[in-house]
């Protein structure tokens, strides 16, 4: 554990838990997409199966199991608890473009040919685009709200994070996933755009809106 | 062989 990596899961934490206090506080899903929120909990889902087969730390462990937590209770409440306030109008993208090539190249470009490690390397791919609904309705709605950016740039910089965390281990442990690596870069590099706008914008006390 | 390794990041 380096410093890089605890700075990117506590932000990925941050993030989850600004989406939750949001909802919660607000009562309201609003401006949140609940496609992102259901790859979101895939993911965790066809990641941590190894909680079953493998124990690495008591860390590990506690993290894995709120993430999982939490991105099903996000679900929850977008699906059924706070449903009226879900605007499904704007949260239009086809999220079978992203399933099914992530599900492909998982079963091509992997490590190893066995469910756990196909799981775990779609899980990988889909991560990396699993935000794509969300950026998607904020286009298409031309805003967000200061909170929901507030999650976006934890949820972007905990990736980004994590790229400093693996330059690290490969010079410092020789240790280096070509495809955590890949993808984590794929994944940070879509929320430039975003970065740009919540530099810019939010952090001067201004509304994110897209430019006309 | 870094298959045989568990995936130790989250």
């Amino acid at each position: 554990m380096n410093i890089f990596r605890l700075a990117g899961d506590l932000s990925h934490l941050a993030a989850i838990i600004i989406l939750l206090i949001k909802i919660w506080k607000t009562r309201s899903c609003a401006g949140i997409s609940g496609r992102s929120q259901v790859l979101f909990a895939i993911v965790f889902i066809t990641r941590y199966l190894d909680l079953f087969t493998n124990f690495i730390s008591a860390y590990n462990t506690a993290m894995k199991v709120f993430f999982l937590g939490s991105s099903i209770g996000t679900v929850y409440l977008m699906y059924l608890k706070f449903k009226a306030t879900y605007d499904h109008n704007h949260d239009t993208f086809r999220i079978e473009f992203l399933l099914l090539p992530t599900a492909l190249l998982s079963l091509v470009l992997n490590h190893e040919f066995s469910v756990m490690e196909i799981l775990w390397t779609f899980s990988i791919y889909l991560e990396s685009v699993a935000i794509l609904p969300q950026l998607f309705m904020v286009s298409k709605t031309g805003e967000a709200e200061s909170i929901t950016s507030h999650y976006l740039f934890a949820l972007g910089s905990y990736r980004g994070l994590y790229i400093l965390n693996w330059i690290y281990r490969y010079y410092f442990e020789g240790f280096y996933d070509i495809i955590a690596i890949v993808a984590g870069c794929v994944q940070t590099i879509l929320y430039c755009d975003f970065f740009y706008l919540y530099i810019t914008k939010v952090l001067k006390g201004k509304k994110l809106q897209l430019p006309a | 062989d870094e298959t045989e390794e568990a995936h130790d990041e989250l």
